[in-house]
């Protein structure tokens, strides 16, 4: 129904604003509807500017701009409506590790009511976990898993 | 709710039972070379919640799921994988409404009342595919339609079109390019 | 024309045999005409099998055994045709260290007749590198240009 | 040919006069945070190419690739690129076929010919872009078209639809799923 849009849509806007000055360090992110006049009918437009640099179309952002915008969004609908758990893999793939470090921040404050898992190759993403799982194939093809210990997260990397 | 434990067994690579426990909270790191299977744990999540698409899991069929044999070993005739997850908040007492479910036996006349199964507050849910295209669901045990699967995720975030799940690679698709479609994240969410 | 395709499609696929075998450390991967019956019009398909896989469609490989798949292939069209430089913009994002480490071996190979350009975030890809150029953004929305020794290469890890 | 120079000046975040210095061969690194204009770089080199698809340049109209201001510079009027190869087996003598081009003075009957200009086997090839629309490209410093750029690029690997550049996120579209996609591509290096 129209209200119980324009509801979520305010409020997870007021999420993703939030989220984004968190993740950017400041700057300023948010969603507006294309149309303002047809509420209930309406597209809805992103728009971001990171610290410093012009407003503008969340699309025309650098790879990692734009992940760390989605991951705003993303946080921003759960905060809206939690969920049990959320797996995501490999979204530190196009990070730098001060963004790394933002985002698992944020993770953790999110964490308090949420399982995250977390599938990922950097070390920097590996020392934000409380625990950890090793998937191996040491037999080809054949997938095993083992309980990593976090001292032992450095040489889990492969 | 939250996650306990996820089992899983012939699924894709992981021919062997395999089991991961959870705290419910906080945050799991999962880490191994290229090609191991991390992405497949995560296929196994997204599937016992019920999806439909083997292209979303990455087959052309969904009898791709079941572990398809290696030179070693041979293929095997069923996939299966089970989620345990804790709602901390029910009274002992309150069970999920699987019509099939086995009756609460309460003891009457006595100051307390006896609870079974033992953990009341615990919900199960199975899903096993067979090769023969035979496929299965189960709730703490006992057979189940797909629906009553979804049912206990309404309004849990885990819904069919949840972004609890965010597959390799598409982290971009939530800032879809389309106004439409961002209006559907929205209102799903709502 | 129908033979220059032929002589193309046969050289470049022998490339590719060897490249994949060099990245993969083993395994085999190879292209095949969809219809070997009518050359002139066919198709192509890839297949692949990593170190004791199974042959199997290479959409169907992890998202960092694709990326190596996709290396391979473009390492065996340059080196039947060869271009004067070639611009890599963070394949090495999905990649695990050993897989990097095979990667930038491969490519300093290559890199003989070849400027190769590589924008990347990991150290280990930044070791195998020549010389190096940090872009940096001290006045917000204006990059400039440092030539980085290669020492420092730790510290522009941002 | 050999890569020897590139410079961009107002082309997207590179306001200033920037110049990068190659060998020719082996691997230069490039290196910085995120957005710090790391694929502007490559943009700037598939754009002095003959690029000529604003959106492959992850713009709306070709006039996003000039630099647009911040909030303490203004934006600038014309994006420039210049990229500089060597042709080391090139006689002195043989210049590219442009047609406007100086010609080359020869002294006759002397045992040696003065070479003019000195760098014979060099290349450079320019592309602006001024915010009326008006673009220019020169070889060599004269007025060329287009197409006298791609011809010097003809079967040196750096044609319309060369592989020579991957951008960020597509190493994976060379895999292609579409049979017929790859047939296009062999033909292409064909
Ligand atoms: N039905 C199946 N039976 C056996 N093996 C399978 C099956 N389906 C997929 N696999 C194998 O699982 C492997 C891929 O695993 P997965 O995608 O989880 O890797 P990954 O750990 O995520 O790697 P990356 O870090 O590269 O993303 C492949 O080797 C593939 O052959
Ligand atoms: N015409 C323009 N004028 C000014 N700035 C521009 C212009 N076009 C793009 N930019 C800016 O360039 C930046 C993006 O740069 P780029 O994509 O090269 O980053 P990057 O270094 O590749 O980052 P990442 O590591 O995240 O991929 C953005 O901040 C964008 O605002
Ligand atoms: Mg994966
Ligand atoms: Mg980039």
């Amino acid at each position: 129904s129209r209200t119980r849009f324009q509801e979520a849509f305010t409020a997870i806007n007021e999420n993703f604003k939030q989220a984004f000055q968190t993740l950017f360090a400041g700057g300023s992110g948010e969603m507006r509807l294309t149309d303002e006049s047809n509420a209930s009918e309406s597209g809805i437009d992103i728009i971001a500017s990171p610290p410093g640099k012009k407003l503008q179309n969340v699309l025309l952002l650098s790879g990692g701009e734009k992940s760390m915008a989605a991951m705003a969004l993303l946080m921003a609908i759960f905060k809206f409506q939690p969920s049990p758990f959320c797996v995501l893999d490999e979204v530190d793939a196009p990070l730098d590790e001060a963004n790394i470090g933002r985002l698992t921040k944020l993770l953790k404050e999110m964490a308090v009511d949420t399982q995250f898992i977390i599938i990922t190759h950097s070390k920097k993403t590996m020392e934000a976990a409380q625990s950890m799982y090793g998937v191996t194939m040491q037999e080809a093809g054949i997938s095993k898993l083992v309980s990593v210990k976090m001292q032992a997260a450095e040489a889990a990397v492969a | 709710l939250k996650l306990k434990r996820v089992e899983l067994q012939g699924f894709k690579s992981f021919c062997d039972r395999t089991e991961l426990k959870f705290n419910g909270s906080g945050i799991a790191a999962v880490v191994g070379p290229n090609g191991c299977g991390k992405s497949n744990l995560s296929d196994a999540i997204t599937w016992v919640l019920g999806e439909q698409s083997a292209r979303s899991l990455r087959g052309a069929r969904m009898e791709d799921v079941i572990f398809a044999g290696t030179r070693n070993r041979k293929a095997v005739g069923m996939a299966a994988v089970t989620m345990v997850l804790m709602d901390p908040g029910t009274p002992p007492l309150e069970q999920h409404p699987v019509p099939s479910a086995e009756p609460v036996v309460e003891v009457e006349g006595e100051s307390n009342v006896t609870v079974l199964p033992a953990k009341a507050s615990e919900v199960t849910i199975t899903r096993r595919l067979f090769r023969s295209g035979e496929s299965e669901y189960l709730i703490d045990g006992r057979q189940a339609r797909l629906r009553d699967i979804q049912d206990i995720f309404m309004g849990s975030g885990l819904g069919p079109e949840s972004y609890a799940i965010i597959e390799q690679g598409r982290i971009g698709q939530i800032l879809s390019s389309k106004p439409y479609d961002r209006r559907a994240v929205i209102e799903e969410a709502a």
